[in-house]
């Protein structure tokens, strides 16, 4: 299927770069295997400013609200939310666990800082994540290039100002190859 | 080249615009 390009409207405020959400669900009895992975990751719309996030995030369900396993993603428009998409493959993420009834807040605040460039690393940032399970919610944003260190580094404290996390909060960051290799995402 | 750069309360302060409906 091909898509409309996305651009920005008449006397809309332009973002950096397009971006693309995608909503997943699976049972978690389903083996996650790459295959069904993409079967089960749906394309629900790109923007292209400001005005088209608001609109288009304010019709969506906040995560906070979602049952059972699912998740959203935001990535730049072009790349896939899968280890395998060729800006991802030599990537990672930091991972924030957060107790139930945290994640709409962070997420929210997660994406204004992605879409509004406050994460200064170039181009290296290529979208968030927000996890709901059933104990506790997981928030990740990803980059390009794992094993560049003043790159995560720059991540890690933007995120904690930007989200404004608890002192006693764990970040983890793991390799897209550690994820391939263990079969799992956090 | 230039980057687009917005802080939280600009975005926050689009939400309402008449453009975001």
């Amino acid at each position: 299927i091909r898509r409309k390009p996305t651009s920005p409207g008449a006397g809309e405020h332009p973002l950096q770069y397009n971006y693309t959400f995608w909503y997943s669900r699976r049972t978690p009895s389903r083996p996650a295997n790459t295959q069904s992975y993409e079967q089960n990751i749906k394309h629900i719309g790109s923007v292209a400013s400001v005005e088209q996030f608001w609109k288009f995030y304010s019709h969506l369900v906040r995560p906070g609200d979602l049952t059972g396993h699912s998740d959203f993603h935001i990535f730049k428009e072009g790349i896939k939310p899968m280890w395998e998409d060729e800006a991802n493959k030599n990537g990672g993420k930091w991972i924030i666990r957060l107790r139930k009834g945290l994640a709409s807040r962070f997420w929210e605040n997660i994406i204004l800082a992605m879409l509004g460039e406050q994460f200064m690393v170039g181009e290296e940032i290529c979208g968030v994540v927000v996890s709901i399970r059933f104990q506790e919610d997981i928030l990740s944003i990803w980059n390009k290039t794992a094993n560049d260190q003043v790159t995560t580094s720059r991540i890690r404290d933007t995120l904690r100002r930007v989200l404004n996390l608890p002192p006693n909060t764990i970040m983890e960051y793991k390799t897209h190859n550690d994820s391939l290799k263990d079969n799992s995402s956090f | 080249g230039t980057r687009i750069i917005y802080d939280r309360k600009f975005l926050l302060d689009r939400r309402n615009s008449p453009l975001a409906q």
